[in-house]
Protein backbone atom coordinates (compact mmCIF):
# COMPACT_ATOMS: atom_id res chain seq x y z
CA UNK A 1 0.00 0.00 0.00
CA UNK A 2 2.92 2.74 0.62
CA UNK A 3 3.79 2.65 -2.83
CA UNK A 4 0.29 3.69 -3.99
CA UNK A 5 1.12 7.03 -2.23
CA UNK A 6 2.40 9.95 -4.00
CA UNK A 7 2.58 11.42 -0.07
CA UNK A 8 1.75 10.07 3.08
CA UNK A 9 -0.93 11.57 5.52
CA UNK A 10 -4.05 11.32 6.74
CA UNK A 11 -5.34 12.93 3.50
CA UNK A 12 -3.68 9.68 1.40
CA UNK A 13 -5.14 7.25 3.84
CA UNK A 14 -8.88 9.05 3.04
CA UNK A 15 -7.61 9.30 -0.83
CA UNK A 16 -7.13 5.49 -0.54
CA UNK A 17 -10.45 4.36 0.51
CA UNK A 18 -11.94 7.01 -1.79
CA UNK A 19 -10.03 5.06 -4.79
CA UNK A 20 -10.50 1.91 -3.41
CA UNK A 21 -14.30 2.44 -3.57
CA UNK A 22 -13.92 4.56 -7.07
CA UNK A 23 -12.55 1.85 -8.68
CA UNK A 24 -14.46 -0.93 -7.64
CA UNK A 25 -17.21 0.77 -8.44
CA UNK A 26 -16.29 2.01 -11.91
CA UNK A 27 -13.43 -0.46 -12.96
CA UNK A 28 -14.95 -3.45 -12.05
CA UNK A 29 -12.96 -6.77 -13.28
CA UNK A 30 -15.50 -9.70 -14.85
CA UNK A 31 -15.14 -12.31 -12.14
CA UNK A 32 -12.38 -11.02 -10.31
CA UNK A 33 -13.08 -12.30 -7.31
CA UNK A 34 -14.04 -16.04 -6.66
CA UNK A 35 -16.29 -16.62 -3.95
CA UNK A 36 -13.84 -17.65 -0.92
CA UNK A 37 -10.97 -16.88 -3.34
CA UNK A 38 -8.23 -15.41 -1.14
CA UNK A 39 -7.18 -11.94 -2.58
CA UNK A 40 -4.48 -9.67 -0.61
CA UNK A 41 -6.13 -6.10 -0.08
CA UNK A 42 -5.21 -3.66 -2.63
CA UNK A 43 -2.21 -5.46 -4.26
CA UNK A 44 -2.06 -5.65 -7.75
CA UNK A 45 -5.47 -5.63 -8.84
CA UNK A 46 -5.78 -1.88 -7.34
CA UNK A 47 -2.49 -0.97 -9.09
CA UNK A 48 -4.07 -2.37 -12.45
CA UNK A 49 -7.39 -0.52 -12.09
CA UNK A 50 -5.32 2.64 -10.98
CA UNK A 51 -3.60 1.98 -14.29
CA UNK A 52 -7.23 1.30 -16.41
CA UNK A 53 -8.29 4.44 -14.66
CA UNK A 54 -5.37 6.64 -15.89
CA UNK A 55 -5.31 5.22 -19.01
CA UNK A 56 -9.42 5.68 -19.85
CA UNK A 57 -8.91 9.65 -18.41
CA UNK A 58 -5.67 9.79 -20.63
CA UNK A 59 -3.53 10.36 -17.90
CA UNK A 60 0.03 9.71 -16.98
CA UNK A 61 -0.16 5.97 -16.38
CA UNK A 62 1.57 5.76 -13.13
CA UNK A 63 -0.13 3.45 -11.11
CA UNK A 64 -0.18 5.77 -8.36
CA UNK A 65 -2.79 7.58 -6.64
CA UNK A 66 -0.87 10.73 -7.32
CA UNK A 67 -2.92 14.61 -7.59
CA UNK A 68 -4.20 14.09 -11.12
CA UNK A 69 -6.11 10.97 -10.03
CA UNK A 70 -6.75 12.42 -7.34
CA UNK A 71 -7.98 15.15 -8.88
CA UNK A 72 -10.43 13.33 -11.39
CA UNK A 73 -11.73 10.49 -8.59
CA UNK A 74 -13.17 13.40 -7.10
CA UNK A 75 -14.85 14.88 -9.69
CA UNK A 76 -18.85 14.48 -10.08
CA UNK A 77 -19.84 11.76 -12.58
CA UNK A 78 -21.94 9.40 -14.15
CA UNK A 79 -22.70 6.32 -11.87
CA UNK A 80 -22.30 3.65 -14.68
CA UNK A 81 -18.85 2.00 -14.98
CA UNK A 82 -16.36 2.77 -17.15
CA UNK A 83 -15.22 -0.79 -18.03
CA UNK A 84 -18.59 -2.64 -18.95
CA UNK A 85 -18.92 -6.09 -17.22
CA UNK B 1 -17.18 5.82 -28.63
CA UNK B 2 -17.39 2.65 -26.92
CA UNK B 3 -20.84 1.25 -26.94
CA UNK B 4 -21.30 -2.21 -24.51
CA UNK B 5 -20.73 -5.48 -25.07
CA UNK B 6 -22.88 -7.11 -27.24
CA UNK B 7 -24.18 -3.69 -28.67
CA UNK B 8 -27.14 -3.78 -27.16
CA UNK B 9 -30.05 -1.18 -28.81
CA UNK B 10 -33.23 -0.83 -29.42
CA UNK B 11 -34.96 -2.26 -32.48
CA UNK B 12 -37.74 -0.12 -32.73
CA UNK B 13 -37.40 3.54 -33.90
CA UNK B 14 -40.21 4.79 -31.42
CA UNK B 15 -39.73 4.62 -27.30
CA UNK B 16 -42.02 5.69 -24.81
CA UNK B 17 -40.50 7.67 -21.69
CA UNK B 18 -42.46 8.34 -18.49
CA UNK B 19 -40.92 10.75 -15.23
CA UNK B 20 -42.56 8.97 -12.47
CA UNK B 21 -40.54 10.91 -9.68
CA UNK B 22 -40.06 14.32 -9.88
CA UNK B 23 -37.26 16.07 -7.89
CA UNK B 24 -38.31 19.06 -5.76
CA UNK B 25 -35.11 21.33 -6.68
CA UNK B 26 -36.99 21.95 -9.89
CA UNK B 27 -40.39 22.47 -11.44
CA UNK B 28 -42.00 19.83 -12.48
CA UNK B 29 -42.60 21.44 -16.02
CA UNK B 30 -38.86 22.59 -16.22
CA UNK B 31 -37.91 18.62 -15.64
CA UNK B 32 -40.10 17.86 -18.88
CA UNK B 33 -38.47 20.60 -20.82
CA UNK B 34 -34.81 19.77 -19.57
CA UNK B 35 -35.79 15.85 -20.39
CA UNK B 36 -37.69 16.80 -23.90
CA UNK B 37 -34.51 19.03 -24.65
CA UNK B 38 -31.87 15.92 -24.04
CA UNK B 39 -34.03 13.13 -25.39
CA UNK B 40 -34.03 15.72 -28.96
CA UNK B 41 -30.46 15.88 -28.91
CA UNK B 42 -30.35 12.39 -29.52
CA UNK B 43 -33.41 11.87 -32.13
CA UNK B 44 -31.84 14.67 -34.29
CA UNK B 45 -29.28 12.97 -35.03
CA UNK B 46 -30.65 9.21 -35.34
CA UNK B 47 -34.24 7.74 -36.59
CA UNK B 48 -35.87 7.58 -32.97
CA UNK B 49 -38.75 8.93 -31.62
CA UNK B 50 -39.67 10.21 -28.20
CA UNK B 51 -43.17 9.49 -27.04
CA UNK B 52 -43.64 11.12 -23.41
CA UNK B 53 -46.35 8.80 -21.40
CA UNK B 54 -47.56 9.35 -18.22
CA UNK B 55 -49.43 6.07 -16.83
CA UNK B 56 -47.62 2.73 -16.78
CA UNK B 57 -44.44 0.97 -17.55
CA UNK B 58 -42.45 3.24 -20.44
CA UNK B 59 -39.68 1.80 -22.63
CA UNK B 60 -37.38 4.33 -20.31
CA UNK B 61 -38.43 4.70 -17.10
CA UNK B 62 -37.09 7.69 -15.59
CA UNK B 63 -36.77 8.79 -12.00
CA UNK B 64 -35.28 11.07 -8.87
CA UNK B 65 -33.96 8.18 -6.46
CA UNK B 66 -31.93 8.82 -2.67
CA UNK B 67 -29.66 6.45 -1.78
CA UNK B 68 -30.62 2.55 -2.28
CA UNK B 69 -33.50 2.44 -4.47
CA UNK B 70 -33.75 -1.51 -5.02
CA UNK B 71 -31.28 -1.62 -8.68
CA UNK B 72 -27.88 -2.84 -6.72
CA UNK B 73 -26.50 0.70 -7.65
CA UNK B 74 -27.15 2.90 -4.62
CA UNK B 75 -26.69 6.52 -4.41
CA UNK B 76 -24.41 8.42 -2.86
CA UNK B 77 -25.61 11.53 -1.53
CA UNK B 78 -24.26 15.06 -2.84
CA UNK B 79 -21.63 15.46 -5.41
CA UNK B 80 -19.75 11.82 -6.59
CA UNK B 81 -22.17 9.43 -8.05
CA UNK B 82 -24.96 11.84 -9.87
CA UNK B 83 -26.80 9.58 -11.90
CA UNK B 84 -27.06 6.31 -13.93
CA UNK B 85 -28.95 4.71 -16.69
CA UNK B 86 -28.55 0.88 -18.37
CA UNK B 87 -28.71 -0.13 -21.54
CA UNK B 88 -31.54 -0.88 -23.85
CA UNK B 89 -33.30 -4.15 -22.93
CA UNK B 90 -36.90 -5.03 -21.33
CA UNK B 91 -37.34 -4.66 -17.69
CA UNK B 92 -34.78 -1.84 -16.17
CA UNK B 93 -33.49 -1.35 -19.62
CA UNK B 94 -33.38 1.83 -20.47
CA UNK B 95 -34.26 3.38 -17.39
CA UNK B 96 -32.77 6.69 -15.63
CA UNK B 97 -32.09 7.60 -12.26
CA UNK B 98 -30.95 10.38 -11.27
CA UNK B 99 -29.55 11.10 -7.54
CA UNK B 100 -32.24 13.43 -5.37
CA UNK B 101 -29.78 14.81 -3.22
CA UNK B 102 -28.04 17.01 -6.11
CA UNK B 103 -29.28 20.45 -6.49
CA UNK B 104 -30.79 20.09 -10.26
CA UNK B 105 -30.95 23.10 -12.12
CA UNK B 106 -31.68 24.41 -15.82
CA UNK B 107 -28.82 26.85 -15.60
CA UNK B 108 -24.78 26.92 -14.82
CA UNK B 109 -25.36 26.52 -11.01
CA UNK B 110 -25.76 22.98 -8.73
CA UNK B 111 -26.00 20.45 -11.89
CA UNK B 112 -27.64 21.22 -15.22
CA UNK B 113 -30.39 18.31 -15.73
CA UNK B 114 -30.04 18.91 -19.47
CA UNK B 115 -26.64 17.98 -19.45
CA UNK B 116 -26.45 14.82 -17.54
CA UNK B 117 -29.82 13.50 -18.85
CA UNK B 118 -28.48 13.67 -22.21
CA UNK B 119 -25.66 11.81 -21.02
CA UNK B 120 -27.12 8.85 -19.34
CA UNK B 121 -29.89 8.94 -22.43
CA UNK B 122 -26.72 8.08 -24.47
CA UNK B 123 -26.38 5.05 -21.99
CA UNK B 124 -30.30 4.03 -22.16
CA UNK B 125 -29.81 4.15 -26.45
CA UNK B 126 -26.60 1.77 -25.97
CA UNK B 127 -23.09 4.27 -26.01
CA UNK B 128 -20.90 3.46 -22.83
CA UNK B 129 -18.56 6.11 -21.91
CA UNK B 130 -16.19 7.29 -24.25
CA UNK B 131 -12.28 8.31 -23.49
CA UNK B 132 -12.66 11.64 -25.89
CA UNK B 133 -13.09 14.54 -23.12
CA UNK B 134 -14.64 16.40 -25.35
CA UNK B 135 -17.57 13.63 -26.04
CA UNK B 136 -20.81 14.48 -24.05
CA UNK B 137 -20.09 10.63 -23.21
CA UNK B 138 -17.28 11.10 -20.88
CA UNK B 139 -17.92 9.96 -17.55
CA UNK B 140 -17.21 13.20 -15.99
CA UNK B 141 -19.79 16.17 -15.45
CA UNK B 142 -19.53 19.05 -17.55
CA UNK B 143 -21.84 21.78 -17.99
CA UNK B 144 -23.08 21.97 -21.78
CA UNK B 145 -25.29 25.01 -22.47
CA UNK B 146 -28.98 23.49 -23.44
CA UNK B 147 -30.05 26.56 -26.21
CA UNK B 148 -28.66 25.56 -29.60
CA UNK B 149 -26.85 22.20 -27.92
CA UNK B 150 -25.34 20.56 -30.94
CA UNK B 151 -23.83 16.32 -30.75
CA UNK B 152 -20.43 16.77 -30.45
CA UNK B 153 -18.95 14.74 -33.63
CA UNK B 154 -17.34 11.53 -30.96
CA UNK B 155 -21.11 11.04 -29.62
CA UNK B 156 -22.70 11.66 -33.44
CA UNK B 157 -20.66 8.72 -34.40
CA UNK B 158 -21.51 6.21 -31.73
CA UNK B 159 -24.73 6.77 -31.94
CA UNK B 160 -25.01 6.42 -35.76
CA UNK B 161 -22.62 3.49 -35.23
CA UNK B 162 -26.09 1.51 -33.57
CA UNK B 163 -28.62 3.09 -35.66
CA UNK B 164 -27.67 4.76 -39.15
CA UNK B 165 -28.05 8.41 -40.02
CA UNK B 166 -31.53 10.10 -39.41
CA UNK B 167 -32.56 11.55 -42.46
CA UNK B 168 -32.38 15.28 -43.19
CA UNK B 169 -36.20 16.51 -43.34
CA UNK B 170 -37.63 19.69 -44.89
CA UNK B 171 -36.39 23.29 -42.97
CA UNK B 172 -33.36 25.01 -43.12
CA UNK B 173 -30.59 22.78 -45.22
CA UNK B 174 -28.25 23.10 -42.47
CA UNK B 175 -26.02 20.08 -40.79
CA UNK B 176 -27.66 20.13 -37.21
CA UNK B 177 -24.86 17.90 -35.77
CA UNK B 178 -22.08 20.18 -37.01
CA UNK B 179 -21.08 22.72 -34.22
CA UNK B 180 -21.64 26.55 -35.62
CA UNK B 181 -19.10 27.68 -38.23
CA UNK B 182 -16.92 30.24 -36.47
CA UNK B 183 -15.79 32.45 -38.80
CA UNK B 184 -11.91 33.62 -37.20
CA UNK B 185 -12.35 37.34 -38.76
CA UNK B 186 -15.97 37.44 -41.32
CA UNK B 187 -16.15 39.19 -44.10
CA UNK B 188 -18.95 41.61 -42.92
CA UNK B 189 -20.13 42.55 -46.63
CA UNK B 190 -19.87 39.05 -47.76
CA UNK B 191 -22.40 39.23 -50.45
CA UNK B 192 -22.28 35.34 -50.37
CA UNK B 193 -23.45 34.88 -46.81
CA UNK B 194 -27.09 35.10 -46.95
CA UNK B 195 -29.20 36.43 -43.43
CA UNK B 196 -30.94 34.29 -41.07
CA UNK B 197 -33.61 36.80 -40.10
CA UNK B 198 -34.34 39.91 -40.66
CA UNK B 199 -37.44 41.46 -38.22
CA UNK B 200 -38.19 44.88 -36.97
CA UNK B 201 -37.49 45.65 -33.56
CA UNK B 202 -39.88 48.95 -32.44
CA UNK B 203 -38.52 51.57 -34.68
CA UNK B 204 -35.48 49.86 -36.22
CA UNK B 205 -34.73 46.93 -38.59
CA UNK B 206 -33.03 44.37 -37.27
CA UNK B 207 -30.65 41.85 -39.67
CA UNK B 208 -29.07 38.46 -37.96
CA UNK B 209 -26.63 36.13 -39.82
CA UNK B 210 -24.31 33.62 -37.40
CA UNK B 211 -23.07 35.08 -34.73
CA UNK B 212 -23.68 38.84 -35.34
CA UNK B 213 -27.02 41.20 -35.79
CA UNK B 214 -26.87 44.42 -37.56
CA UNK B 215 -29.49 47.23 -36.42
CA UNK B 216 -30.37 49.94 -38.55
CA UNK B 217 -33.41 52.83 -38.81
CA UNK B 218 -35.57 52.32 -41.23
CA UNK B 219 -35.33 55.12 -43.14
CA UNK B 220 -31.37 55.66 -42.74
CA UNK B 221 -28.51 53.53 -44.66
CA UNK B 222 -26.45 55.06 -42.29
CA UNK B 223 -25.03 54.35 -38.60
CA UNK B 224 -25.90 50.86 -39.32
CA UNK B 225 -24.02 48.77 -36.10
CA UNK B 226 -23.18 45.15 -35.97
CA UNK B 227 -22.76 43.40 -32.83
CA UNK B 228 -23.10 40.04 -31.42
CA UNK B 229 -26.35 38.40 -30.87
CA UNK B 230 -24.77 37.33 -27.53
CA UNK B 231 -24.64 41.01 -26.29
CA UNK B 232 -28.38 41.69 -26.58
CA UNK B 233 -30.32 38.45 -26.66
CA UNK B 234 -27.67 35.90 -24.52
CA UNK B 235 -29.89 33.11 -24.83
CA UNK B 236 -30.02 33.31 -28.48
CA UNK B 237 -26.14 33.08 -29.04
CA UNK B 238 -26.11 32.41 -32.77
CA UNK B 239 -27.91 31.22 -36.19
CA UNK B 240 -31.45 32.63 -35.48
CA UNK B 241 -33.39 30.44 -37.88
CA UNK B 242 -36.32 32.92 -38.44
CA UNK B 243 -37.86 36.43 -36.95
CA UNK B 244 -40.99 38.67 -36.85
CA UNK B 245 -42.52 41.34 -34.67
CA UNK B 246 -46.16 41.84 -34.00
CA UNK B 247 -45.92 45.87 -33.33
CA UNK B 248 -49.82 46.32 -32.14
CA UNK B 249 -48.98 43.38 -29.17
CA UNK B 250 -45.11 44.57 -28.60
CA UNK B 251 -44.29 41.36 -29.26
CA UNK B 252 -41.44 39.85 -31.25
CA UNK B 253 -40.85 36.21 -31.79
CA UNK B 254 -37.06 34.55 -32.65
CA UNK B 255 -37.17 30.98 -33.81
CA UNK B 256 -34.13 28.36 -33.71
CA UNK B 257 -34.54 24.85 -34.50
CA UNK B 258 -37.69 23.67 -32.71
CA UNK B 259 -37.71 26.23 -30.11
CA UNK B 260 -38.62 29.61 -29.77
CA UNK B 261 -38.56 32.86 -27.96
CA UNK B 262 -40.73 35.54 -26.98
CA UNK B 263 -39.72 39.01 -26.33
CA UNK B 264 -40.66 43.00 -25.53
CA UNK B 265 -38.09 44.84 -27.34
CA UNK B 266 -34.52 43.35 -25.97
CA UNK B 267 -36.25 41.75 -23.18
CA UNK B 268 -36.37 38.33 -22.95
CA UNK B 269 -39.89 37.23 -21.62
CA UNK B 270 -39.35 33.72 -19.88
CA UNK B 271 -37.93 30.56 -21.25
CA UNK B 272 -38.06 29.08 -24.56
CA UNK B 273 -41.48 27.63 -26.09
CA UNK B 274 -41.83 24.69 -28.53
CA UNK B 275 -42.65 25.67 -31.97
CA UNK B 276 -45.63 23.21 -32.47
CA UNK B 277 -47.44 25.36 -30.22
CA UNK B 278 -48.59 27.18 -33.81
CA UNK B 279 -49.56 23.74 -35.17
CA UNK B 280 -46.78 23.09 -37.24
CA UNK B 281 -46.66 19.07 -37.79
CA UNK B 282 -44.22 17.03 -36.42
CA UNK B 283 -42.07 16.47 -39.25
CA UNK B 284 -40.92 20.14 -39.17
CA UNK B 285 -38.01 20.58 -37.19
CA UNK B 286 -37.23 24.42 -38.06
CA UNK B 287 -38.28 27.55 -39.70
CA UNK B 288 -36.80 28.92 -42.16
CA UNK B 289 -38.20 32.45 -42.44
CA UNK B 290 -41.34 34.50 -41.09
CA UNK B 291 -42.92 37.37 -42.02
CA UNK B 292 -45.84 39.19 -39.76
CA UNK B 293 -48.20 40.27 -42.62
CA UNK B 294 -50.20 43.67 -40.69
CA UNK B 295 -53.30 44.37 -42.88
CA UNK B 296 -53.96 40.82 -42.71
CA UNK B 297 -52.63 40.21 -39.27
CA UNK B 298 -51.50 37.24 -40.72
CA UNK B 299 -47.89 35.33 -39.81
CA UNK B 300 -46.46 33.43 -42.97
CA UNK B 301 -43.81 30.90 -41.43
CA UNK B 302 -41.77 29.31 -44.87
CA UNK B 303 -40.28 25.59 -44.32
CA UNK B 304 -38.24 24.65 -47.65
CA UNK B 305 -40.06 25.29 -50.92
CA UNK B 306 -43.62 25.36 -48.50
CA UNK B 307 -44.89 28.34 -46.42
CA UNK B 308 -47.54 27.98 -43.89
CA UNK B 309 -49.89 31.11 -42.50
CA UNK B 310 -51.04 31.08 -38.86
CA UNK B 311 -53.58 33.83 -37.96
CA UNK B 312 -52.69 35.78 -34.93
CA UNK B 313 -55.96 36.78 -34.02
CA UNK B 314 -57.64 33.08 -33.54
CA UNK B 315 -53.75 32.23 -32.88
CA UNK B 316 -54.36 29.45 -35.06
CA UNK B 317 -52.82 27.97 -38.19
CA UNK B 318 -55.12 28.56 -41.27
CA UNK B 319 -56.34 25.62 -43.06
CA UNK B 320 -55.43 24.41 -46.05
CA UNK B 321 -51.67 25.31 -45.88
CA UNK B 322 -48.89 24.49 -46.32
CA UNK B 323 -49.09 26.25 -49.85
CA UNK B 324 -45.70 25.76 -52.83
CA UNK B 325 -44.03 28.92 -51.73
CA UNK B 326 -42.90 29.47 -56.30
CA UNK B 327 -46.52 29.20 -56.95
CA UNK B 328 -47.89 31.78 -54.77
CA UNK B 329 -44.97 34.19 -54.64
CA UNK B 330 -43.77 34.55 -58.85
CA UNK B 331 -40.73 35.74 -58.95
CA UNK B 332 -39.23 35.05 -55.51
CA UNK B 333 -36.35 31.97 -56.44
CA UNK B 334 -34.52 29.63 -54.57
CA UNK B 335 -34.91 28.97 -50.17
CA UNK B 336 -36.37 32.06 -48.59
CA UNK B 337 -33.42 32.84 -45.69
CA UNK B 338 -35.61 35.59 -44.20
CA UNK B 339 -38.38 37.81 -44.77
CA UNK B 340 -40.09 41.33 -43.45
CA UNK B 341 -42.97 43.41 -44.39
CA UNK B 342 -42.34 47.21 -44.96
CA UNK B 343 -44.98 49.92 -45.89
CA UNK B 344 -46.87 46.96 -47.53
CA UNK B 345 -44.14 45.07 -49.29
CA UNK B 346 -42.73 42.44 -48.26
CA UNK B 347 -38.94 41.99 -48.91
CA UNK B 348 -37.63 38.53 -49.03
CA UNK B 349 -34.11 37.91 -48.70
CA UNK B 350 -32.60 34.58 -50.49
CA UNK B 351 -29.36 33.79 -50.33
CA UNK B 352 -26.82 37.26 -52.55
CA UNK B 353 -30.41 38.62 -53.37
CA UNK B 354 -33.28 40.73 -51.94
CA UNK B 355 -36.53 40.61 -53.40
CA UNK B 356 -39.22 43.56 -53.53
CA UNK B 357 -42.72 42.12 -53.24
CA UNK B 358 -45.89 43.46 -54.64
CA UNK B 359 -48.55 41.83 -53.14
CA UNK B 360 -51.01 43.83 -54.87
CA UNK B 361 -49.61 43.29 -58.09
CA UNK B 362 -48.66 39.70 -56.76
CA UNK B 363 -45.06 40.19 -58.50
CA UNK B 364 -41.33 41.00 -57.64
CA UNK B 365 -40.96 44.64 -58.42
CA UNK B 366 -37.33 44.57 -57.91
CA UNK B 367 -34.18 43.10 -56.83
CA UNK B 368 -30.77 44.39 -55.08
CA UNK B 369 -27.96 42.58 -53.57
CA UNK B 370 -28.94 41.32 -50.14
CA UNK B 371 -26.17 42.92 -48.58
CA UNK B 372 -27.06 46.32 -49.34
CA UNK B 373 -29.39 46.18 -46.43
CA UNK B 374 -26.71 47.04 -44.40
CA UNK B 375 -24.94 49.38 -46.35
CA UNK B 376 -22.75 47.45 -48.01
Amino acid sequence: APSLFAATSRTSRNNYHLAQAYLEKFYPKKGEHQVGEMVARGGNSMIRKIKELQAFFGLQVTGKLDQQTMNVIKKPRCGVPDVAN
Amino acid sequence: YRLFPGEPKWKKNTLTYRISKYTSSMSSAEVDKAVEMALQAWSSAIPLNFVKVNLGEADIMISFETGDHGDSYPFDGPRGTLAHAFAPGEGLGGDTHFDNAEKWTMGMNGFNLFTVAAHEFGHALGLAHSTDPSALMYPTYKYQHPYGFHLPKDDVKGIQALYGPRKTLPGKPTMPHLPPKKPSNPDLCDSNSPFDAVTMLGKELLFFRDRIFWRRQVHLTTGIRPSTITSSFPQLMSNVDAAYEVAERGAAYFFKGPHYWVTRGFQMQGPPRTIYDFGFPRYVQRIDAAVYLKEAQKTLFFVGNEYYSYDERKRKMEKDYPKNIEEEFSGVNGQIDAAVELNGYIYFFSGPKAYKYDTEKEDVVSVVKSSSWIGC
